[in-house]
Parts: structure tokens; C-alpha cells; sequence
């Protein structure tokens, strides 16, 4: 499994839409920026897309907290989502169906529309069973997408299919992605593994067992 | 299970061993269980001595002495069970320049099969990398990615 | 007593007002009384807001932001009350080079009355600091002191 | 009361003895240095020496971490000692007495002996007796010495004088130097400031009312 792309909008400081692609073949790539202009939000995007749900974790005192709270300029919004596209060749069209770069986009347009509202006559229902119908990922890829209203609905896709939180962790079980990951490093992290006590250590070996 | 428990931990002990004389550029570092007879129970502790220092409690070791033992032991789990793609966010803020100058080039040769993504204000660390982008915030509150780079 | 602490958080207050704005640049911070009705045992919350953005959650703070709103408040005591010198070890460590410049030159100020020391691995630090002593280990493990600079 | 000069000898990693001078009117002194070299240190000396009875906040598990320890090369000592000079034209030579430069290298010396051994023939009591008479600060100068020795003995001197660790709180308190401190900032203490609870903070505001 390979990073290929990450894209959210309405996440945290992120209001429009936000785009990072990795290069075939993998590689180091740098976030840099000044103090509060959003790099770790970047980090709590990935960690929240893969199923984080510990608010204390992404810096918040509730989940809504990721949601685009607006500036003086702007209104909040009324939807978080991010998506994270995985490559792995053994991936076939039958296990997780396909997704064309065409319909992702569509499915940000939608959020970009002021407060996430649908636009336009379409009930509902109707542009998102549509939606889901023209969602189809490339053959070996994984499209994992994670939505929060402000109503408090979460919604989790798995290549433009509705799906359980559940089945987002289970996918990324041992590969090092879930919750106490060691392959997500926050902020000021580094600092706490070697104070932290005996016990702490050894969760971190498991994980990766 | 406990035999998975086993082979884990003295793999993954092995790779620190590795890891830690690399990123310190000597001394050695080594994983111990607290209590050897009880394997499904036992913790972890590390034995940690810097290049020509003696082992002393973990305690003493200075902040960025901790740091580099930390990023150590994580990289050799990682090594061990290498994910999609690693997010470090500022590890290298306490280290000095030689101490960043060897986790950049460990960094950059682990790269070589798995996506590194490295929050970083240093330039070093910035030197090894293939692809950049900037976040930015022209207008107050509103990010923006900016790609700087791109191979 | 209850009267010396009131006096006390009211001219720390306005004290961090102001070395909010001059390390941000810009935006507001103050302390509230999270219990105003209760003065012998009311905690105290910071109400923070960077240059533009909202009033928000301390907690979504970047760590910057964060590291800068607690010197701001560190100095703000400091002020209040100077003590005969002030250690600072590495507090510049998470602040990017805009913030680091406003920091050093608001030292400076502070060290017209009072002697600060400042552990730092910032060259931008480094230049405002009218003595510098470098600590050495030539010898492994044995730390000796060189005056670097003193005018 | 400013800072005029910190001494000390077989303090952690400092076995050999090292000063730092301050200039008349204060300014700003920089301590550099590659990682692990010993810059923290100098800030645990400060604490110490002004009665720090937290092991955890000098990062060891016993006081006796404090003492150098050796290294391979070198044998562990067996005293940790370090001084404090502070100048206030208000002090007088009645209130705590005076002390010259040259004994307080004498005070040294001792302590740089072998394992912080007293040479020659004199009996400890008696030296120390001689060196105490003769260790007199100049005017409107203090001086802070703490000893620590291996045995588990502690030793506080004001001024050559002995006295009790209780004089050393009393001198400093409600000058920001006391336990608690806002003026003595450790690696790391900064980000902790914002995460504690809001009656840490009251405690802050209190320790400078
Ligand atoms: N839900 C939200 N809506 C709008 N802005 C938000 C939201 N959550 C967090 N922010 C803002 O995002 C900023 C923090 O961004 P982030 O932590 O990514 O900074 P950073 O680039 O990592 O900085 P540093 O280098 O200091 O670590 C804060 O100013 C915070 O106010
Ligand atoms: N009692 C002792 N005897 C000998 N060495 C000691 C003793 N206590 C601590 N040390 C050593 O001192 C070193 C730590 O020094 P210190 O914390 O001052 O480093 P530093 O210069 O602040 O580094 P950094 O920039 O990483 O924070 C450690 O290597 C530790 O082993
Ligand atoms: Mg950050
Ligand atoms: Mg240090």
C-alpha cells in the first residue's frame, strides 16, 4: 500500500479545498510554513481520516471542533471531510470497487458549496445514491473518506460507498495507522515516549506485532 | 499472542540497536524487558548510553539526547512493520545540527520504500526532501497549500 | 491574601495585554477569572485570539502559538515582579523566525533591569545576547565552559 | 539584588570546576552547545542552589544523581558543590556578613580535590572551622553555597556561614526564585503552561503576589 493523495476541505483551517500528491515511488516530502498557519492540522487530517477518534488527540474539547469555524471574514461551515487515496497493486475491482479522479472531485465540489448545503432541485437522497452509482476508484485504488456535519452525522466511505468506522480501522490494522500509531508522530510526542512508563513502551511493540 | 510478542520485540531491538548507533553517530541503546520471566505482563525499558558516555538512568539524558533515543526506537518499529507512509511532526526541533543532519540522511534512505511526510522549520531536513509544499495563510485563518517543490 | 492576589491578576493582566501584542504582532490576550464571584478559589483561564483569526479554543492553538502565548504570560509575571535574573531554557525551540525575532528583541528590552539566561540553539537568539558561553564535552561525558563573547 | 557569578564543581556533568561571570548592569547571556553537552545542567545547578528539593524537576530519581558520576575515563566524585554570588548595595556587613574572592576559590579547591577528599593533616571539623572564619563576602555581596555529599550529607552556607536550607527558601522568597518558579523556565516547561489547569495558573500568579 502507497500514499497517492490527500485532499480535504473544511477541515480545521483548511475551508477550501486542499490538495497534496505524492510523487510514484515514495520519497520524503517537507510541510513548511510559519507558526498557526496549518501544517499539523495537516497531520490531524491523516490521523482523523484513518478513524481518530480521540478529540484530546487532535487538539480539540469536541469533535466538532474540526469542522471550519470560520474568521471574521468568513462563516463557518457546515461539513469537515478529507479523503486519503492508498495504491497497492493487489487491490481488484471486486474487493473494494473503483473510483475515477472525475467523481472525487465531484464529491468536493459538494462540500465546497457554502455550509456543505446540496445546491440545486436534487433532493437528498437522490445526488448522493446518484453520486455513489458514478464512484467508481481506478483498479488498486483505495479511496478512504471520512465526513462530519455539524449536526454531529459522521459519515465514512470506502471507495464512494457508505461504510462503518469499523471498516476503515479494520483496513489499516498492523499497518501501524491506527490509534497510538507509531507511524503518526503529533507534535511534541517525541518528548512524552521516553518518560512515559513501561507499560506505555510496550502497547507501542504490540501495535506493530 | 505471546510468541508474536517475542519475535517482535527482539527484532524490533535489534533494528534500535542499529538505529540508535546510526543516529548518534556511536554508543549504543537497548531495549530491556522489566521483568523477563513474565512475558505477557513485562514492560519495556531502555538502556541508553550516548558516544563515550556511561549508562546512566534514561532520566539525566538531555532533551535532545531523549529525542534522538525517541525517534531511534521508533524508526526501528517502524523498520520492523512499515506502514503506507510516516507523519513526523516536528521531531527534529530539539536536536543540534549534527544530530539533524544524521535523522535527515536516516530519513531520507528509509524513503526509499515507504512516503515520508516531515513537519519541519529546519533547513536541513527540508534539503532531503523530494517534493515540498508550503502551507500558508495570506488571509488570517485561512490555509492554503502552496507546492515549492516538486521532482 | 485575597486582596494582594486581585492586584496582582489585574496588573499581570494588563501586563500580558500588552506582551501578547508585541510578541504576536498583533491580536489580543488576556486572562479571565473562571469563577469572577469567587475570588479565594477561582482558576484562571486565557482567552487568546491571534492576529485575525477568532476567539477559539486555547487547545487548537499551533505549538508556536502556544509556546508564544505562554512567554507572553511568563514575562507578564515577570514584569509584575522582576526577579534578580531569569533562566529560559530553550523556549525558543517551537517558534518560527518571525516569532523567534519579536522574542529576542523583547528580551532585550526586559534586560535593561535584569539579567536573563538563555539557553537557546537559535543564531537569531545568539545576536542579542551581550555574553555568550559555550558549553563544551571535548572530553565525553565532562562538560566545560567557554566565554564565547563578553563585552 | 543582581546576579554577579555562578560557581561549581563535581555538579552532573561539570567534574572540573566552571564560573560564569555577569557583567555590571545586566543584559543577556547565552549558554550554547551542541546536544548533551551540558546547558540544562547549568540551569539544574541554578535551581539547586537556590533549594530545589524536587529530584523529578532535576531529572534524576535520587538527590544523589546530582553528583557526577564518572565516566569511563574518569572516577565518580564524592561532593557536588555550587555557589551563587548575588550583589545588593543594601546588604550591610552586619546582616549576613562579607566573603573575599580568595576564599571562595579556597571553598573550591576543597571540593576539587580527589573525591572531594580533604587533604593534609588538618581534621575536618577544624578546617572547616578555619575556612568558615576566614570566608567573609564583600560588602553588599551574597553568597548561596550548596553542598551535597555522596554520604547523603547536605551543607548550606550563607555567606561561609553555615545554615539551614529554610534560610536559603527565605532569602529568595517572593523573588520569583523559589520552587514553582516564573523565573527559572526548564526545557520543555513552556508548553506545559497553556495544557495545565486553570488552578496551575492561579498558583503562578499567586507565587509573584
Ligand atoms: N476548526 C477550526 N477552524 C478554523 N481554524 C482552526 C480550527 N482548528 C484550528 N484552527 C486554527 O489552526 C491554527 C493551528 O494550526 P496548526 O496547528 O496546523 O499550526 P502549525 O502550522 O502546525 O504551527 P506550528 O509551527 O506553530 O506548530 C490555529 O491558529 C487555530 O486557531
Ligand atoms: N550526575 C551526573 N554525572 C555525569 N553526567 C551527568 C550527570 N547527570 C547528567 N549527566 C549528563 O549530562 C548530560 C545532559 O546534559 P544537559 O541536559 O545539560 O544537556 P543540554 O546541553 O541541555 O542538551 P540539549 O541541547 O539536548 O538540551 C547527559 O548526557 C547526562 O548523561
Ligand atoms: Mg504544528
Ligand atoms: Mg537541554
Amino acid at each position: 500500500l502507497r500514499l497517492s493523495r490527500i485532499q480535504m476541505i473544511g477541515f480545521k483551517s483548511f475551508c477550501e479545498k486542499a490538495e497534496i500528491m505524492f510523487a510514484e515511488g515514495a520519497g520524503v516530502t517537507a510541510i513548511v510554513g510559519p507558526n498557526g498557519c496549518g501544517k499539523s492540522n495537516i497531520a490531524d487530517a491523516i490521523a482523523w481520516v484513518l478513524g481518530e477518534q480521540s478529540v484530546k488527540s487532535l487538539r480539540g474539547s469536541s469533535m466538532e471542533d474540526v469542522i471550519f469555524n470560520g474568521t471574521r471574514e468568513r462563516q463557518p461551515m457546515g461539513l469537515a471531510q478529507v479523503s486519503l487515496t492508498l495504491v497497492d497493486p493487489e487491490f481488484t475491482r471486486e474487493s473494494v470497487g473503483e473510483v475515477s479522479p472525475v467523481e472525487q472531485e465531484e464529491m468536493f465540489e459538494e462540500a465546497a458549496s457554502p455550509a456543505g448545503q446540496l445546491s440545486g432541485s436534487e433532493s437528498e437522497p437522490a445526488a448522493v445514491a446518484r453520486r455513489r452509482k458514478r464512484f467508481e476508484p481506478k483498479p488498486g485504488e483505495v479511496v478512504v473518506t471520512r465526513k462530519l456535519y455539524r449536526s454531529g452525522e459522521s459519515e465514512y466511505y470506502l471507495n464512494g460507498r457508505l461504510c462503518r468506522l469499523r471498516d476503515i480501522q479494520e483496513l489499516f490494522l498492523g499497518t501501524g495507522l491506527g490509534p497510538n500509531s507509531y507511524a503518526i508522530i503529533e507534535q511534541g510526542r517525541v518528548g512524552q515516549i521516553l518518560s512515559s512508563k513501561p507499560m506505555d513502551r510496550r502497547m507501542l511493540i504490540e501495535e506493530a506485532a | 499472542s505471546r510468541q508474536q510478542f517475542q519475535e517482535a520485540f527482539e527484532c524490533i531491538n535489534e533494528y534500535f540497536r542499529e538505529t540508535f548507533k546510526q543516529l548518534f553517530g556511536g554508543g549504543s541503546g537497548s531495549m530491556e524487558l522489566t521483568d523477563a520471566t513474565d512475558l505477557q505482563q513485562s514492560g519495556i525499558d531502555l538502556q541508553v548510553q550516548p558516544p563515550g558516555k556511561k549508562l546512566q538512568n534514561v532520566l539525566l539524558l538531555s532533551g535532545g539526547e531523549k529525542a534522538l533515543t525517541a525517534i531511534a526506537l521508533l524508526l526501528a518499529i517502524f523498520r520492523y512493520q512499515p506502514s503506507p507512509f510516516c507523519v513526523l511532526d516536528e521531531v527534529d526541533a530539539p536536536l543540534d545540527e549534527a544530530n539533524v543532519d544524521r535523522f535527515s540522511r536516516m530519513i531520507a534512505t528509509l524513503s526509499g520504500e515507504t512516503h515520508f511526510i516531515v513537519i519541519t522549520h529546519n533547513k536541513k531536513t527540508m534539503e532531503i526532501a523530494r517534493a515540498m509544499y508550503g502551507v500558508t495563510m495570506q488571509e488570517a485563518g485561512v490555509s492554503k497549500l502552496v507546492s515549492v517543490r516538486f521532482e
